[in-house]
């Protein structure tokens, strides 16, 4: 199983429909301060990491929106993460499987409703968390490494860190 | 629980010791527990040295040395219990030339069983990927493209 | 008290502006106190954007924005007491090469009314110097090199 | 006035005499990890910082002493400091003056002495301090920023950062 490809539209920085594709292997990524390169992993915990308590960098859900320059809320934003299934290791039958999430303003742009998708059918919250847990993707974990999670480390008194072997096991 | 955590403690470490001589090139480092009998009454100290140093706490390393001692870690927990995918955030950013290079192999290395994203803004780093993603910000949106790495400019370690 | 403290912060804020600015081409930050007319009884938040960005609190700027953000802190504080020497360690490290090179170009203008001398492993600060200082590890002990920078070699602003 | 050489023996991972020299303008410092770029920064404060908490990033002054593979301390360790002082800013006759400290272990090697040296001659760290105070040389504060000074701006509390001010003025 690997990642193809993360779409994201309205999704913090990328107010543009943007479509980013993966092939096995190792793939970097780069770029200037602040075009964007970590919100793309952003966007990956977003789809993924439902039960993660990672920041996203956001105080609320609807920060995650894209804003233009005058302030301005997109009405909604949607982010996918799409994966080879050939080898079955998420338990369904196609052999590409697209996670998606939708978070969308109320009317009076207050308030906001979260949908969850699987291939684009509607799918509710633990049915999206379940098939996730049997892939082993992005379980809370070291596999995703946060700017700063180095520093971090470093800085930790070795009673946290010791806590964190805690949690490994 | 103690008995989890010892035999966690134990792979863990094992990881820990051979990823870190690989990204120092035969540096020495291993992780142990102040309290071994009771591990939860005592912290978990990481002790690293460079090769041909002598191998000291972590606090006491220079930046590049605790960073690489901290990537190690990382690396030591995630191959403790395998991920397909790992995303990884400017890990190489305290690290000088010759050590982002390592990492940027480790990285090319590893990708064999498993696929590695790296965000990084290191030419050492970057160049052992077989593909480059570049992020740029243009017309108030973040836009994306995607390059295959020439098999020339790819370097194969 | 206050008197004191208020007078400090307008004069810091007028040079973190500035200094933002430059070392952003042309992004807009400042200082702000969460409580003006008590300072002692809020903080003091520091505000930074990019170019043609909205401005935006620290914390939920980019690696690299805030970066940038710490630093024009840093030199605001400089400027207000200047002193004759600088010693700076390594505080281009979060940056991409366009703002190490703003660094770089700023030490060398401010070179001229104090001496400025900068670790970095950057070609894109270390290149505005007027010299270089190579530091190896060798037989056991640190080791130094100076180089007076060639004035092919030197970049000047 | 300006900083003209450092001159370290046994200090940290300098064990062999070094001279490090400087001119006016901008100067960079580079080399790989654990090289010892900043275990010059390091002699510095230690001799230019005795009123500053700053930390040397050792646990006791002995710790500073060249300690080689085998973990043999030198008897010794010796860091100077030379300034030009052409314009007078330190309240000295010479054209030169160079700060030196001195720490020295005992015979038994469980306690040490501290010397400070002006010019060659033996001086009171009293004497040495009033010297550095009256030519602003690396008062506390930010003219030493050291690795690691940016990351802990960023995340420290807005109380926090209004007290850096606090010590400013
Ligand atoms: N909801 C939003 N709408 C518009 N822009 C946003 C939103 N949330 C975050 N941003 C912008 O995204 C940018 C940060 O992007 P990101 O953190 O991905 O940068 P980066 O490429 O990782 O940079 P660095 O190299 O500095 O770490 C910031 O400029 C921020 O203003
Ligand atoms: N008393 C001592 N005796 C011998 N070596 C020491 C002593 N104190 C520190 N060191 C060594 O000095 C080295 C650290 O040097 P320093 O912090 O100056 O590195 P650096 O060049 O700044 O590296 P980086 O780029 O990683 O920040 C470490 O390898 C440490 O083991
Ligand atoms: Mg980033
Ligand atoms: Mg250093």
């Amino acid at each position: 199983m690997f990642l193809k490809k993360i779409e994201m539209e309205n999704f913090k920085s990328f107010g543009k429909k943007t479509v980013v594709e993966f092939r096995k292997g190792y793939t970097s990524i780069t770029g200037p301060n602040a075009s964007g390169k970590s919100n793309i992993g952003d966007a990956l915990l977003f789809v993924l990491g439902t039960k993660s308590n990672k920041s996203l960098r956001a105080q609320k859900l609807t920060d995650l929106i894209h804003r233009n320059n005058s302030g301005r809320l997109s009405p909604y934003l949607k982010a996918s993460v799409t994966f080879d299934n050939s080898d079955k290791s998420i338990p369904l039958e196609s052999n590409e499987v697209t996670f998606s999430r939708i978070v969308k303003l109320s009317e009076n742009n207050d308030d906001y409703s979260s949908y969850y998708f699987i291939n684009d059918d509607r799918a509710r919250l633990q049915d999206f968390e379940y098939l996730l847990e049997k892939a082993k993707i992005f379980a809370d974990g070291y596999n995703f490494v946060r700017q700063g999670d180095i520093t971090s480390i470093v800085e930790m008194t070795p009673v946290e860190r010791r806590g964190i072997l805690e949690e490994v096991g | 629980k103690k008995i989890v955590f010892l035999d966690v403690f134990q792979k863990v470490n094992a990881n820990y010791i051979e990823i870190y001589k690989e990204l120092t090139n035969g540096g020495e480092g291993y992780l142990y527990l102040e309290n071994p009998t009771n591990p939860f009454e005592g912290g978990l100290f990481v002790k690293a040295s460079s090769k041909g140093k002598k191998v000291d706490n972590l606090a006491s390393l220079s930046g590049g040395e605790k960073s690489l001692a901290a990537l190690s870690f990382i690396i030591a927990i995630q191959e403790y219990d395998p991920s397909p995918i790992y995303f990884m955030d400017e890990v190489d950013m305290f690290l000088d030339g010759v050590n982002a290079e390592n990492v940027g192999r480790m990285f090319r290395r590893n990708s064999d069983s498993a696929q590695i994203i790296a965000v990084t803004l290191r030419k050492s780093t970057m160049k052992y990927a077989h593909q480059a993603i570049g992020v740029t910000y243009q017309d108030r949106s973040s836009m994306v493209v995607t390059k295959e790495m020439q098999v020339e400019e790819q370097v194969v370690p």
